[in-house]
């Protein structure tokens, strides 16, 4: 199927089973064809991915979070990774008013599975080298999301962190690393890390020391390497 | 156009292997 087809089909009410299924498909065209083809698929095949992403985040939450409209959003977070993965999709999804807050709105520590694929990316977006600073507007996201649920800013995080899954330990943690390492400013890198520290990651850091993992223990290097720097820097 | 392609897939290996952090400080 061409861009355009796609694009097509994602403009039908596409619902449950029907909308997966597209998903599925674009994803490995995503994946697949050469950089022309995203490219054609481009801002407007976005917009509807986008679109889809909020419809669903906004209807009633299903039991368990098993359901189809689950399995649609982490398709669709995979769909914006493919999209991403070259320069146009970036800077599609960067320029975009909604591609972060709609992926910060998909970190969900209830579906570890799709949230360790959204903080990644978060992750990678908060680490380009940008004038945009795009760690600072990750940040902003994540503050008024949190404000909006009136929680902690990085609860989310933690309770991420909390959960079994070793792979989401690591990427609460990548993503951690990278919206700390990005701050220009040391007192603000201090300041974070004290928000963290105050919102029980102090706890949660000598738990997971003891996991025999070595994503996440480099991740926690990282994390204490700079820390350590920084209160010598201090 | 291959040289376009694999932004993300690197941008996340230098995160998981923490190469984007030491780099950085360097």
């Amino acid at each position: 199927r061409s861009a355009l087809m796609y694009i097509q089909e994602l403009k039908t009410d596409l619902r449950d089973a029907q909308l997966l299924t597209c998903l599925e498909s674009l994803r490995v065209s995503l994946n697949n064809n050469p950089v022309s083809w995203v490219q054609t698929f481009g801002a407007e095949g976005l917009a509807l991915l986008l679109a889809f992403l909020r419809k669903l985040q906004d209807e009633k939450e299903e039991p368990l979070y098993a359901g189809i409209g689950v399995k649609c959003q982490h398709e669709i977070i995979r769909c914006l990774k493919a999209f991403m993965n070259n320069k146009h999709g970036l800077k599609a999804m960067l320029t975009s008013e909604e591609g972060i807050p709609l992926l910060v709105r998909s970190i969900n520590p209830k579906v570890p599975h799709m949230m360790v694929d959204v903080v990644k990316l978060l992750s990678a977006i908060c680490i380009l080298e940008h004038p945009g600073n795009y760690h600072e507007r990750v940040l902003e996201c994540i503050t008024e999301q949190a404000e909006e649920q009136e929680i902690e800013r990085f609860q989310p995080l933690l309770s991420g962190m909390h959960k079994n899954s070793i792979t989401l330990k690591a990427g609460c943690m990548q993503l951690i690393n990278a919206l700390i390492s990005r701050v220009e400013e040391l007192d603000f890198r201090i300041h974070l890390r004290s928000e963290l520290m105050r919102l029980g990651l102090k706890d949660l850091l000598k738990e997971v020391r003891s996991i025999e993992n070595e994503e996440l223990k480099v991740q926690l290097q990282v994390f204490e390497e700079q820390a350590d720097e920084d209160s010598e820097d201090l | 156009e291959n040289d376009e392609t694999g932004v993300m897939d690197c941008l996340l290996e230098a995160l998981q292997s923490g190469a984007a952090f030491r780099d950085r400080r360097k």
